[in-house]
């Protein structure tokens, strides 16, 4: 079934229903949407939409690699750029008011630091794990620290940098729904079969 | 912030907004 009016908010319901429905544990779920670049007869996908739901055990992993003097350093940087983010969408937004730094003075997790930067990233014509699987068709699903750190996408060793264990991209109409986690998540149709079902549509973002 | 897709800018408040949640409720 093509569902043929589609807007920012529904894309968000569907994130949300694909992972908050799901068995298994996702972290996040990510929708990377197409457009062709008119100068360059480029596909390029960008961001959609992303959901958010964050890993059962935060304190899993926590300094695993890094000293915990780079632990403090890097929680400070990612504390001042979440801050500033904080202030321009306040400022953007009319009635944001009242904003207390509670949230931004606790700890920003590896994950929420992944989806974030996600946000600024794109990728052309088959590059990275979200063009390759728009680019053959076919869904990738890497599980596994050492898969993800021995992939030749730069997207998957960054995910498993910041403590994730699977990423799965699958394409869907207008774009590549892609999912992360830190827990160790085997291929399923299943999940495959909601993505198909929920991002058959074509999109209008108004 | 106006150079900022409206796309991205919505994820990012709604991304701000629940996390204030997810801290309130812990």
């Amino acid at each position: 079934e093509t569902m043929p009016f589609f807007n920012q908010e529904s894309l968000q319901q569907r994130l949300q229903a694909l992972i908050d429905g799901a068995r298994e544990s996702w972290a996040y779920a990510i929708f990377w949407q197409s457009s062709v670049v008119d100068f360059a007869s480029q596909t390029v996908l960008g961001w959609g939409d992303g959901y958010y739901k964050g890993e059962e055990d935060k304190n899993k992993r926590r300094g695993s690699s890094s000293s915990a003097a780079n632990f403090v350093a890097e929680q400070e940087h990612r504390k001042k750029v979440l801050r500033e983010l904080n202030s321009l969408i306040s400022g953007v937004q009319a009635s944001a008011g009242n904003g207390t730094d509670d949230a931004v003075d606790e700890e920003v997790t590896d994950t929420e630091w992944f989806f974030l930067i996600s946000m600024t990233q794109s990728f052309v014509n088959g590059n990275g794990l979200p063009g390759l699987a728009m680019y053959s068709s076919s869904p990738i699903w890497v599980t596994g620290t050492e898969k993800l750190a021995a992939s030749q996408c730069e997207r998957a060793r960054q995910a498993q940098g910041f403590g994730l264990q699977t990423i799965v991209c699958i394409p869907s109409a207008n774009g590549v729904v892609e999912l992360g986690s830190t827990e160790l998540i085997f291929q399923s149709s299943d999940l495959m079969n909601k993505v198909k079902y929920l991002f058959n549509f074509n999109i209008d973002m108004g | 912030l106006s150079a900022v897709p409206q796309a991205r800018k919505a994820s990012l408040a709604r991304f701000l907004e629940r996390r204030k949640e997810r801290v309130v409720s812990a």
